[in-house]
């Protein structure tokens, strides 16, 4: 009897066991699998290729993601801020020079009258 | 056959078995003590006592015999104490499921059940995909706003470097007196020019 | 674990976009501010 229940209980050790182990590969096949992705998309990173955005469209994120702003043409725009702050000081100077030439006209015409 | 009580022992942590075994040995072990106790007792009062008889071999010898009576009664009495406590308290009914289990409640039937558990995990898989790239999006969407910021920083940096807000420094406050004076210069040479004719 | 990850970062994204809108307005404010200068002398 001692014998039967010996072999009985080491059956249920094996059992529970394989099962441990079957459980913990089927975790590790998971796992993997999530570093797979991970990794292919490390790699398209590195190598600088464009991600395809409807990967990521069916995201949590895609509202925020398709509402990117055009950060390239905000960086280009800022030319034309400049181009646009060269006429206003070359037409404010324009106008100074103006001024002062007319004071001096004036200054040699009173000098003449006087 | 013999049960092995695996849910109760996923539940308490340790096997029924176990705990019943460690409460014999501590039953066990303070019998002894007692009994190791009260022999030290009636040794010394057995040679305290006059014209007593009593050798310690005599007494160990007592001793060992009522150890043996009380053990006997104590196995008996634990027989049943261990059935009541695994029956009634070291015991998981058997149409109770542990809250830890409630995944499986409804266990896969069959090749269909587990046809949709694998087409589950593989949506799991794909919205993992996508988090990820929405991740990678959003860095670099981090890094450009970086750049784009110091940019923009580095533009308003040379506005203040131009002045204030309204121009150099009094610049609008020097134009328009320059330009009213050169009103009045201008009406008061018209006045001399008429006058001098 | 990832979306909760995301949320954080979309946070942070929309934060950056609130500022880089801001840098921007500040800029127009200040080009407008040099333009109306020379509307003085005209």
């Amino acid at each position: 009897a001692l014998e039967a229940s010996m072999t009985e209980i080491k059956e249920y050790i094996a059992r529970l066991s394989l099962e441990c182990t079957n459980w913990d590969q089927l975790l590790l096949h998971h796992q993997k699998e999530a570093e797979k992705i991970s990794r292919t998309l490390e790699e398209a990173k590195i190598a600088d290729i464009e991600l395809d955005s409807t990967l990521y469209l069916q995201s949590s994120q895609s509202e925020i993601l398709s509402t990117k702003p055009d950060y390239q043409k905000i960086l280009d725009s800022q030319n034309e801020v400049f181009n646009c702050m060269e006429m206003v000081i070359d037409e404010l100077q324009g106008s100074i020079r103006l001024l002062y030439s007319f004071m001096e006209d004036t200054t040699q015409f009173f000098k003449k009258v006087s | 056959s013999i049960n092995p009580l695996l849910y109760e022992t996923q539940f308490f942590g340790f096997t029924p078995q176990t705990c019943m075994l460690r409460i014999y040995i501590a039953f066990q072990d303070y019998l002894f003590e007692v009994m190791v106790a009260v022999e030290k007792v009636i040794l010394k009062k057995a040679s305290s006592l006059p014209g007593s008889t009593l050798s310690a071999v005599q007494i160990r010898g007592s001793t060992e015999t009522f150890l043996r009576f009380m053990r006997e009664r104590f196995n008996r009495l634990f027989v049943k104490m261990e059935q009541v406590l695994l029956q009634l308290v070291l015991n998981i009914p058997p149409n109770i499921l542990l809250p830890e289990d409630r995944s499986h409640e409804k266990y896969p039937q069959g090749r269909e059940d587990f046809h949709l558990l694998q087409q589950e995990v593989e949506q799991l898989r794909l919205r993992y995909k996508a988090e990820l790239g929405a991740k990678h999006a959003l860095l670099a969407e981090l890094e450009v706003q970086k750049v784009t910021q110091a940019r923009l920083k580095k533009t308003l940096h040379w506005f203040d470097g131009l002045g204030d807000a309204h121009g150099p420094l009094g610049l609008g406050e020097m134009m328009a007196f320059l330009i009213q004076h050169s009103g009045r210069l201008r009406s008061i040479t018209q006045d001399v020019t008429q006058k001098s004719k | 674990e990832q979306e909760r990850e995301n949320v954080k970062l979309a946070e942070m994204v929309l934060e950056g976009r609130k500022q880089v809108l801001e840098l921007q307005q500040q800029i127009q404010a200040r080009k407008q501010a040099w333009q109306m200068l020379t509307q003085v002398p005209k």
